[in-house]
């Protein structure tokens, strides 16, 4: 589903280049869950930006569900987005004056569903990660936890092929953080592909594989004991 | 050095209100660390903003030092937050346009200080965190964990009297988690007071006690093992 080689991603700050990623090489099957760990600054994010169409690699070449990602005009590219990825910042991104429900509405808006329809998955997503009754509230009047638990149903609402997560349970207790991990697995079992990016050994303890990231290079790949 | 008895804080948003914080009650000696932990939503930075000034109880009383916080004015409680307190919020706010040196700068030119003392004692603060090499980038060409940690700098470069750090390691892989916990460590031998709020057991472990939440209640404060 994912083939990425040889990836370079370098940032021009003024006079300097930071070489974010370093030639890294990825490959990811359908329905297989994946977890990304290394240290701050080691280039996680600026991978899961490349693989989730938010980025360019300065060199090397992605190809996401057979396409060469390179190729694909504006359209095409918003089109991918919106169809085949689920993305959860790190950062959340939620829209700040609209509630939770219209920001969860948002990726079906883009993909033209009707009225009826927007409304009841986004309230389908706001019940799995256990926030109906926040559906109202504007980021600003949710807890940091609850914000990201928004981003991850905005990430799941249009049922897309893969989730790329950056660090969905950064600011979740233990108890929902299991809890969204169990959505996961079960989206997983149902056939979608996730990608996580986690600094927690527990949650990559519940992915298939775990990939170690350091100075912008994958330095190790390896799968889990389990089946 | 705190003490803050019965908070209430009651939002309202839209028709429904809040109770996010029911009676918390708390005591924390100079020269402690401790940690609050609970689940998403439970009240843990309700309960940081009003700790540290930037937000009013419902009802329940404060003092900060000896001092009744509600009886503070507009200036007094600017001087008191910028002079007894460094705070790192859960999203950071960092200055946007800004780069991670003149964030750190930034209580220091509220202090008063001149620019030659801030621009060493800002440089200084960032080595504490390992960012020497990052000061002239802007925050959106900085890492999750990169601007996590320029907000812990920024907290600590008054040399304040109370570190209220919400989820300071939220967004750091193992390795440079444990070199902030080593930093408020070395802090707090050196008399400052710290409050975290943390949803990782290691982390909650490095503190003389740890306080549970639950609804916005504090469910427990037990006193952990180490001397
Ligand atoms: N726009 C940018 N301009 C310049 N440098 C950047 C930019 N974005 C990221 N960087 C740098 O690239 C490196 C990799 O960043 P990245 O966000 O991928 O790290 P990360 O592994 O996600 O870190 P964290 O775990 O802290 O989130 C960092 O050292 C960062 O300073
Ligand atoms: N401005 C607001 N208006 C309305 N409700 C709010 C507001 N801010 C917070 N809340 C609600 O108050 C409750 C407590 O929020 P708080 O941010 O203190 O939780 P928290 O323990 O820090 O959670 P987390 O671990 O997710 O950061 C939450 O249920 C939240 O929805
Ligand atoms: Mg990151
Ligand atoms: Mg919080």
């Amino acid at each position: 589903l994912i083939v990425a080689a040889k990836l370079h991603r370098v940032y021009d700050a003024g006079e300097v280049q930071v070489h974010a990623l370093r030639g890294a090489s990825l490959k990811v099957k359908k329905g297989e869950c994946v977890a990304i760990m290394g240290s701050s600054g080691s280039g996680k994010s600026t991978l899961m930006n490349i693989l989730g169409c938010l980025d360019k690699p300065t060199s090397g070449s992605y190809y996401l569900c057979g396409e060469d990602v390179a190729r694909l005009g504006r359209n095409r590219l918003a089109d991918v987005r919106n169809q085949t990825i689920g993305f959860v910042f790190q950062s959340f991104n939620l829209l700040a004056r609209t509630s939770a429900q219209e920001n969860v509405e948002l990726p079906l808006y883009y993909a033209g569903a009707g009225g009826r329809e927007r409304r009841s998955k986004a309230a389908e997503a706001l019940e799995r990660v256990g926030l109906s009754d926040r559906s109202h509230h504007h980021p600003s009047q949710l807890s940091g936890g609850q914000q990201q638990r928004v981003a991850i149903a905005r990430a799941l609402v249009t049922s897309p092929k893969v989730i790329l997560a950056d660090e969905p349970t950064g600011n979740l207790d233990s108890k929902t953080s299991v809890e969204v991990m169990d959505l996961l697995a079960d989206l997983v079992d149902a056939g979608m592909t996730v990608v996580l990016v986690t600094h927690e050994q527990g949650i990559a303890a519940r992915a298939q594989r775990v990939i170690e990231m350091c100075d912008g290079e994958i330095v190790s790949d390896v799968r889990n004991g389990r089946t």
